[in-house]
């Protein structure tokens, strides 16, 4: 999965890729002052094709809310919900609504789920359906914050860490290896990085082809640019 | 695609005048909004008529004439309408729908490019069917014409072959001043009303450009009601009949309020829900019962049978809505039907009154959550439940309620539904919602007329009548020279059964109108036509699917046949060609209430304008926080 740091005070952005096994499970977010937990489980492709590296991507997403009750498990196939130990099962084919006292979920069909917590955080996760018969790839999720300006300033994960922004600096750029893409040194977290000028894709608006938000592409997992390691981040279970 | 701002000058296009003339025959209103505008300079510019018209009414008539040629506006299918609308669109035109709604109101805009130095006219006529609400009709105009206009006239007459027997006006926009404008006259079956401001007088100061003429201008009324059989007109082949009787007691009342608390009703829709139901249950009648039940997930009665409606009871039920508190999930669908079951046990136990009227008043302010889910098996359920035994209102708060799913489940059980609109005024709106049901007069009601006299009759049974509403029933006589017939009204009343016998004759409108040689020809066969579509439209949603394919067709054809804009139906506006724009064709939709989600206070004006800038609304800011995502590629 490709992660995208958005900088709106510098007008920029940062991206990096985390590969790993498929299955594992990567906190994104974790803020042990308003108790909110977001985890994501990757998935590989259905077979690898011999001519390219393995992708994976995140296939399902544990999130929770201690304060509130509230765990929410999201699946390619079915949204699984529960607050105080009620429990309901939303899909993906239906457009769905659901207003609680402490969450709004909102299903717009086979593309979108809109999770606005009270008081605390609003995401979205998008679906990515792939044509059933394609020989390689299979559905799979992506999470996107839209109002993360309630968490703690102890909010970390490998999305949260960049909640309340992150300082860095970034050279002249120079010729890269790739001649479309200009390289430059980044300065940040006390670390020198060679970062490649690229782009990502948001998915939001345009579920099928996204749109190009250009990036600070940070190699390696992101090394240098995360807090620790990528094995930091690894937990045991989505909850 | 290119954005090109327009550059106009407001000044350089002179609105010359406005004027709205409404006629009204037996409530059945025709109102005709005319608009003439200048354009002052020596560019070709585009001109804008924005009007706004009440959702009841249908639009009739759509005209633009541009130096002397006229373009008129066309009734088609709907799905008609739109192929050429697509048609427009993928030969590079510009096509654009006219569509857009207000509380009580809807609007029709629509802007043409016309040359230097031309005039253009703009005509746009609706009919609609007055409802009489808390003892009276309403004649709602509103204007905003945005700029001094050198003849503006607002004009209404009213022919009631009843006799009038009060008729008030006034408008929000009246200021001493313009008060005396103001004319009046009202003999026993006619009233004039005129208001007709100079430039000066609509000045609102001396020697500024604003004008004072922005609001609504009402006009209420009543006619004379004296026979316990109603009124009964016959006019050219079609017949209506007024029904709603003077002085019939009022029938007790089993009521049962089921009132949503789920976790999206918390905060000010359950502080105002408490506050309405407060006056609501000081308003209850002591020979009426009711009983309250609240629901999220889980359903609470406050008590499980019907109470008298005694002062006691009704403090104890106002301490219960006290500490209604919002948590939770929405189980309509279980909470409706132990409102049916409370409302059934009553009756089967004879502890209610046996000509009293039962009734379900639902509040909630979203979709069904938790429990039975499926909106076709909650409808089903609750029709089944109910089994035509009482009326089920349902009070749709705010627009996050899937408000067709609530307006076809009142249909299906004799009530209606009614849209709370989130705003500080909603508890009024609550009361009066309830005001308006409060006091049955009669159930089960009636109308008898002879088979083989009349067809093509419009709904004949009705579950109720509430005071100050009046039910209207329209039909065909099989023979056009027929002058008169029997009729016959049986109900059951609050003392006795009602029936009310007669015969109805045609009367002689240039004996009871003799100046008035013309008022609008054909007006009963078009309210007849106009109520026939309403209630096919009705049908639509709420029958079998033969019987909404049959209905669905009925009501098109009558649409197509009458010109009326419905919600099957569009108006298809072509507009002219010039240097700078080919033809462009607009359509203009009637919108039900559900597609009016999400629009409240539009900013809409009477007649003709230049445009404004489009100011972008933001309707979530998260300022600086940033958007972080992980996502694959």
């Amino acid at each position: 999965p490709h992660f995208i740091i958005e900088l709106p005070d510098k007008n920029d952005a940062l991206c990096f890729n985390i590969n790993d096994k498929p299955g594992t499970i990567f906190n994104l977010v974790k803020d042990p002052l308003t108790g909110t937990v977001v985890n994501g489980q990757t998935i590989g492709d259905k077979k690898v094709n011999p001519a390219s590296k393995e992708n994976t991507y995140f296939g399902r997403f544990g999130i929770i809310h201690e304060k509130f009750g509230i765990r929410l498990m999201v699946s390619t196939q079915e949204i699984l919900v529960s607050e105080h130990g009620k429990q309901a099962k939303l899909f993906w084919s239906d457009n769905t609504s659901v207003k609680g006292l402490n969450m709004d979920l909102q299903v717009t069909k086979d593309r979108s789920l809109t999770v606005t917590l009270r008081n605390s955080v609003k995401f979205v996760i998008i679906l990515h359906k792939v044509w059933k018969k394609h020989p390689y790839h299979q559905d799979y999720l992506g999470f996107y914050t839209l109002d993360s300006h309630l968490f703690s300033r102890r909010v970390n994960g490998l999305l949260g860490q960049f909640y309340h922004g992150v300082q860095f600096e970034v050279s002249e750029p120079f010729a890269g290896k790739d001649v479309d893409k200009p390289d430059a040194f980044m300065f940040v977290k006390g670390h020198r990085l060679l970062v490649t000028r690229g782009w990502q894709k948001d998915f939001r608006n345009d579920v099928k082809n996204g749109e190009n938000v250009p990036c600070w592409f940070i190699h390696n997992n992101g090394t240098g640019l995360i807090d620790g390691d990528l094995t930091d981040y690894t937990v045991s279970g989505l909850f | 695609k290119l954005l090109k701002k327009r550059s106009v000058n407001s000044a350089e296009t002179e609105v010359q005048s406005v004027k709205i003339d409404c006629k009204v025959a037996s409530r059945f209103a025709h109102t005709v909004m005319t608009s003439t505008a200048l354009n002052k300079a020596n560019v070709s510019q585009e001109v804008f008529f924005e009007v706004e018209l009440p959702k009841t009414a249908f639009i009739t008539n759509f005209s633009m004439e541009i130096d002397g040629k006229t373009y008129v506006g066309e009734v088609k299918e709907k799905e008609k309408a739109k192929k050429q609308y697509e048609k427009a669109v993928s030969s590079g035109q510009t096509a654009g729908l006219v569509k857009a709604s207000g509380r009580k109101m809807e609007k029709f805009s629509v802007s043409v490019n016309i040359a230097a130095n031309s005039n253009i006219t703009f005509t746009l006529t609706y009919e609609e069917l007055l409802q009489r609400h808390f003892g009276k009709y309403e004649i709602m105009i509103r204007v905003k014409p945005k700029q001094l206009v050198q003849h503006f006239e607002i004009a209404a007459d009213i022919y009631e072959p009843q006799g009038i027997a009060f008729l008030d006006t006034y408008a929000t926009f009246i200021t001493n001043e313009l008060l005396p404008l103001v004319e009046k006259t009202v003999t026993d079956k006619k009233a004039h009303l005129s208001f007709s401001p100079t430039l000066d007088q609509q000045r609102k100061c001396p020697d500024c450009d604003g004008t004072l003429i922005d609001g609504d201008f009402f006009i209420k009324y009543d006619v004379n009601r004296v026979q316990d059989l109603g009124d009964i007109q016959i006019v050219n082949g079609y017949f209506v009949h007024f029904f709603a009787p003077a002085d019939l007691q009022r029938l007790p009342k089993n009521v049962v309020f089921v009132i949503d608390r789920s976790g999206s009703m918390s905060g000010k829709k359950m502080e105002q829900t408490r506050e309405a139901l407060q006056t609501i249950l000081d308003d209850l009648y002591e020979e009426d019962h009711f009983g309250l039940i609240t629901f999220d997930d889980k359903i609470v009665e406050w008590r499980p049978s019907l109470s008298n409606a005694t002062k006691k009871n009704v403090n104890a039920a106002k301490t219960f809505v006290k500490n209604i508190q919002a948590v939770g999930w929405t189980n309509i669908n279980d909470a409706v039907l132990r409102a049916v079951d409370i409302l059934t046990a009553a009756e089967k136990n004879k502890t209610v009154p046996g000509n009293s009227a039962s009734m379900i008043i639902l509040l909630t302010d979203g979709d069904p959550t938790f429990g039975e889910q499926n909106l076709d098996i909650i409808k089903n359920n609750v029709k089944n439940a109910i089994g035509g035994n009482m009326s089920l209102f349902c009070l749709g708060f705010g627009y996050d309620v899937d408000y067709n799913f609530l307006d076809v489940m009142a249909k299906q059980n004799d009530g209606l539904a009614r849209r709370i609109y989130e705003a500080s005024d909603a508890v009024l709106q609550l009361q009066g919602f309830y005001d308006e049901v409060a006091s049955p007069l009669l159930s089960e009601v009636h109308f008898n007329y002879p088979e083989d006299t009349v067809n093509s009759l419009t709904g004949s049974y009705f579950k109720q009548l509430f005071n100050g509403s009046e039910i209207v029933v329209a039909g065909q006589l099989n023979d056009i020279e027929m002058n008169d017939f029997a009729v016959e009204v049986s109900a059951q009343g609050a003392e006795n059964y009602f029936v009310a016998k007669g015969q109805a004759s045609a009367q002689k409108w240039d004996t009871i109108f003799p100046d008035q040689e013309y008022i609008f020809g054909d007006f009963t066969e078009r309210l007849w036509a106009y109520l026939t579509i309403q209630q096919l439209l009705d049908k639509k949603d709420k029958g079998t699917p033969e019987e909404k394919a049959n209905a669905t067709a009925e009501a098109l054809e009558l649409s197509l046949k009458y010109n009326f804009v419905t919600p099957l139906t569009s108006m298809v506006v072509t507009k002219p060609e010039t240097d700078e724009k080919p033809e462009d064709t607009l359509i203009a939709d009637k919108l039900t209430e559900d597609q009016r989600t999400g629009v409240s206070t539009p900013n809409q004006h009477t007649g003709v304008s230049t445009p404004s800038q489009t100011v972008p609304q933001t309707s979530y800011s998260y300022a600086s926080s940033p958007i972080n995502w992980v996502d694959g590629d």
